[in-house]
């Protein structure tokens, strides 16, 4: 599903080079559940956004579902991204003049899908992230958790083949938290590919691998065995 | 220091309203140490909005050190809340035009802290938070911990008598945002009042005074007991 070879992504800031990437090599099956965890800065936000065709890399290979698409054309990127992965941001991306319900209801527009079936949709997930009387709320008149949960509605009702999830819990209670968790894992049963950033040891101890980086690559690769 | 009564703060959205602060009372003593947990829309964001000066509420009393600041004018306010309260909010606020040592330095400069005092505390802070090698970095090429950590090193460089924290480790590593509570500490015992907002019961059980929000009212409040 995802190959990454070799990864090298760095950023010049004046006269200073910072290898956010350097030298990641990884291979993802379709129907996986990772995690990703590491220090802060260590290139985690940056691995997300090139596997989720945000980004690009400055040296190596990306490929998914076995097609090269380093240097694929911004708008052949953009399509693909729409049609396959899901992405929910460390700090959400909400558009601001839109309420929580046409947030997430906008990247079904964008797919083409009828107006009934988007409003079941956005039913189906304001019900199941508890954001139901949230509905008509601008993010500036919602929580800091109740935008991550929106952020996360968003990002899976467009029932994508992989979801990338940069610290969908950090702004959530325990509870909540939790919640959401189950909500991903479920989706994960039916199939989806996931792939969670998280500061919390107790929530990558849920996925089924467990990745540590360290400077840009990747220092520990962790599978569950099976008993 | 602190002392709020019978406090209301609600918001109106189309026909609806909602009750962020409903009949909350709380005193805190100078030189305090305060946890503030609860549900994600419990009210914490709101609360600390109203102690920083930031909001005002709806109905009911606040008394900064003695002073009813309920209904001072706006920049009344302001001077006090810059001379008195530093501020990590949830989602950091920091100006994206400005590098990381700019941020920092700004409530110097409004305070009118001359240039090489002001320069040796943002140093101080930069070197104290790990930033030295992010300074001339802008927000957008930071990431999502450094940001935070900017923030909290902007909190702290005018050597507040309040510090009001919002989450302020919900994008750290476990060490990362272990260094940042000691940081935090080692100021309370300097004589600091602290007080933050968190989601992770850890780091709550470090504060000598434990407060569950929920649905705008303080439910739950510990002491800790000294042996
Ligand atoms: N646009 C940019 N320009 C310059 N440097 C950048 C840029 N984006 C990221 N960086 C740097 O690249 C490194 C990796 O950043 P990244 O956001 O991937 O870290 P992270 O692992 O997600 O950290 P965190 O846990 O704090 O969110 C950081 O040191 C950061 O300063
Ligand atoms: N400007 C606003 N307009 C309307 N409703 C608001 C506004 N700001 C906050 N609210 C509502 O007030 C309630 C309390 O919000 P607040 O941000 O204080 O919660 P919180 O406890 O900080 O939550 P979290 O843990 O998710 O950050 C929420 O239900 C929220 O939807
Ligand atoms: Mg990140
Ligand atoms: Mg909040």
């Amino acid at each position: 599903m995802i190959e990454i070879v070799e990864a090298q992504r760095h950023f010049q800031v004046g006269d200073q080079i910072v290898h956010a990437l350097n030298g990641l090599s990884l291979e993802v099956a379709a129907g996986e559940y990772v995690s990703i965890m590491g220090p802060s800065g260590s290139g985690k936000s940056t691995l997300l956004n090139v596997i989720g065709l945000l980004d690009r890399l400055s040296a190596g290979t990306y490929r998914l579902r076995g097609e090269d698409v380093t240097r694929l054309p911004d708008p052949v990127l953009a399509a693909l991204r729409r049609q396959t992965i899901g992405f929910v941001f460390q700090f959400f991306h909400l558009i601001p003049r839109l309420s929580a319900a046409e947030n997430i209801e906008l990247p079904l527009t964008l797919a083409g899908i009828p107006a009934e079936e988007r409003s079941r949709r956005v039913e189906q997930v304001l019900t199941a992230y508890g954001l139901t009387d949230r509905a008509r709320h601008r993010p500036d008149q919602l929580s800091g958790g109740q935008r991550q949960r929106v952020a996360i509605a968003r990002a899976t009702v467009t029932q994508p083949q992989v979801l990338l999830a940069d610290e969908p819990t950090g702004n959530l209670d325990r509870h909540a938290g939790r919640e959401v968790m189950e909500l991903l894992e479920h989706l994960h049963r039916g199939g989806l590919t996931l792939l969670l950033v998280t500061h919390d040891p107790e929530l990558a101890a849920r996925a089924n691998r467990r990745i540590y980086l360290v400077d840009g690559k990747i220092e520990r690769d962790e599978h569950r065995r099976r008993v």
